[in-house]
C-alpha cells in the first residue's frame, strides 16, 4: 500500500520507530487526532502477535464535563520530506533430486512523495490542568459504560501526539511488474511450462491537508471516581505514576 | 540455535491446530461458506472488527448480537440447531479473526486475492519455512529465500506471494533472491501464519 509505505517511512525518517504508530489507512486518519480514544484488546491464549490499536469514534473530551479551559495542543515547526524510492523484488527457485525448476517473479517500482507535516502534541502541563479542572461527565455517557463493560478484555488509550499534513499532498507510484516462470519437471518426461506476463502500474493517491499519518498513545484509566493517564503503564508503578486520581 | 526456530514454529503449529481443530469437523461445504464470508470480510476491516467484537462478547456473556452480511453468515454457521453458539467453533473463528486483526489492510487484501487464486497452502509453507529457518536469529541476517513450494505456482502467483512476505517487513534483494531477516517481524509473520493456517483449513476440501 502506497499510503502505509509512506507513513512507515515517515516514522522512520522522524526517528520515532517503535514510538509513533504509522496509520495504515487514510479512512481511519480522522479518528486519530489528539485526544481521540483508541481501544486495544488484551492478548488471548498467549498468541504470539500483538493486538492492534482500534480507533473509536470518540474523544477524551466527550467523556469530560464541558467547560473551561479548552486544552491546548502544541504544534511543532513544519517538516518537509521529499522521498523517491526505487526498488524491486525477485525470486528464483531450484530443486534437486530429479526435479528441476525455475520460477522468477520480479517487479520494479518507483515511489515519490513530498510531504509537509507538523507534530501536534499535548504537554504534561496540559494533562495536569485537564486532570485538575475537568471531571468525568455525570451520568457517564453510554459509550463509556460500554467501554467499561469490556474492561476485562480491552484497554483504553488516548492519542497524545499526532503527525499531521500541513498541505494537500499527492503520493505517486509507478511500477513495472514482470512475472516469468519456467518449470522443467524431469520426472515427467521433460515437460516445460513457460509463462510470461508484463504489467505497467501507476497509482496516485491524494492526501488532504490535516490528515494524520502517525500517532502516539498513552493508556487511559477510567474509574468510578475519576480518570488518569498512565505515563508508565508497563511498570505497574500505580500511585506514583497515575496522576490525578487516588487508586 | 537452529532448534529454537523449530520450537517456535512447532509451538505455533500446535497452538493453531489446538485452536482450529473444531472447524475441521465441519462439512467441506460449510467450511467453504465460511471461507467465502471471510474473504468478503477481508475487504472491509470494520466489518471484520465488528464480527470479532460480537463473537468475543457472545463467548464471554452468552449473549449473541445479530449482524448483517457476511459477518451474520459466519455467526449463523457457528450456531447449533437450537440457536446456541458453539463455544469451540466460536473460539476457532476468534483465533482466525485475532490473527487477521494483527495484519494491515494491504495484507488483508493480499490474503483475499490469495484465496481467489488458491495459493494459501504454498503461502503457509513459505511462511513456516521462513520462521523455522530464521526465528532463532536475533540480528539482521541475509539468507536465500526458501522456495520449495513455489515451483508449482504461476508466475503472477509468485509475485503475489512475495508481496505478502514483503508486507511483513522483510526485504527481498534483487537479483540474488536473498531474504534479509529482521527479528522484529516475528509477531507479524506469526499472525500471518495463524491467519493462513485458519484460512487454509477452511479451503482444504479433504
Amino acid at each position: 500500500s502506497l499510503f502505509l509505505r509512506t507513513t512507515k517511512s515517515l516514522v522512520g525518517e522522524l526517528g520515532r520507530k517503535g514510538e509513533l504508530v504509522p496509520v495504515d489507512s487514510l479512512s481511519s486518519s480522522s479518528r486519530l487526532r489528539p485526544f481521540c480514544l483508541v481501544r486495544k484488546k488484551h492478548r488471548r491464549h498467549l498468541w504470539p502477535w500483538d493486538t492492534p490499536l482500534i480507533p473509536t469514534d470518540f474523544s477524551l473530551l466527550d467523556l469530560l464535563e464541558p467547560g473551561c479551559p479548552e486544552p491546548e495542543v502544541n504544534r511543532s515547526s513544519p517538516i518537509n520530506i521529499w522521498e523517491k524510492v526505487a526498488g524491486g523484488l525477485s525470486g528464483a527457485v531450484s530443486l534437486s533430486a530429479g526435479l528441476q525448476g525455475q520460477v522468477a517473479g520480479s517487479s520494479n517500482s518507483a515511489c515519490i512523495s513530498a510531504l509537509a507535516v507538523q507534530t501536534l502534541w499535548i504537554s504534561p502541563g496540559t494533562w495536569e490542568m485537564l486532570l485538575e479542572k475537568r471531571k468525568l461527565r455525570s451520568p457517564r455517557p453510554p459509550f463509556l459504560q460500554e467501554l467499561q463493560s469490556r474492561k476485562e478484555r480491552e484497554s483504553l488509550y488516548v492519542v497524545t501526539e499526532a503527525v499531521e499534513t500541513l498541505q494537500d499532498a499527492i503520493l505517486q507510484s509507478q511500477g513495472q511488474m514482470l512475472a516469468a516462470g519456467q518449470l522443467s519437471l524431469l520426472q515427467l518426461g521433460h515437460v516445460q511450462v513457460q509463462v510470461q506476463s508484463h504489467m505497467d502500474t501507476e497509482k496516485v493517491l491524494s492526501i488532504p491537508r490535516g490528515s494524520i499519518l502517525a500517532y502516539r498513545v498513552l493508556q487511559l484509566a477510567v474509574e468510578e471516581d475519576g480518570w488518569a493517564v498512565l505515563y508508565f503503564p508497563e511498570g505497574k508503578l500505580c500511585r506514583g505514576t497515575r496522576r490525578g486520581i487516588d487508586f | 540455535s537452529q532448534d529454537s526456530g523449530e520450537i517456535h514454529l512447532q509451538s505455533l503449529q500446535e497452538q493453531a491446530d489446538g485452536q482450529l481443530q473444531d472447524l475441521a469437523t465441519l462439512s467441506s461445504e460449510l467450511r467453504l461458506t465460511l471461507l467465502g464470508a471471510l474473504r468478503e470480510l477481508l475487504q472491509d476491516r470494520q466489518a471484520l472488527q465488528e464480527l470479532e467484537d460480537t463473537l468475543e462478547q457472545a463467548l464471554d456473556t452468552g449473549l449473541l448480537a445479530q449482524l448483517e452480511g457476511p459477518g451474520g453468515l459466519v455467526l449463523s454457521i457457528l450456531q447449533d440447531s437450537t440457536g446456541n453458539l458453539s463455544c469451540s467453533r466460536g473460539g476457532a473463528i476468534l483465533y482466525i479473526l485475532g490473527a487477521l486483526a494483527a495484519l494491515s489492510e494491504p495484507q488483508l487484501r493480499l490474503l483475499a486475492q490469495s484465496i481467489e487464486r488458491r495459493i494459501l497452502s504454498q503461502e503457509l509453507e513459505l511462511v513456516a519455512s521462513i520462521l523455522e529457518r530464521n526465528c532463532n536469529q536475533m540480528e539482521e541476517t541475509t539468507r536465500p529465500l526458501p522456495t520449495g513450494g513455489l515451483c508449482a505456482l504461476k508466475s503472477e502467483d509468485v509475485v503475489l506471494l512475495l508481496n505478502l512476505v514483503q508486507s511483513c517487513g522483510l526485504a527481498l534483494e534483487q537479483p540474488s533472491g536473498q531474504l534479509t531477516w529482521d527479528p522484529t517481524v516475528v509477531p507479524q509473520l506469526s499472525a500471518l501464519y495463524g491467519s493462513l493456517s485458519g484460512l487454509q483449513l477452511l479451503a482444504d476440501p479433504s
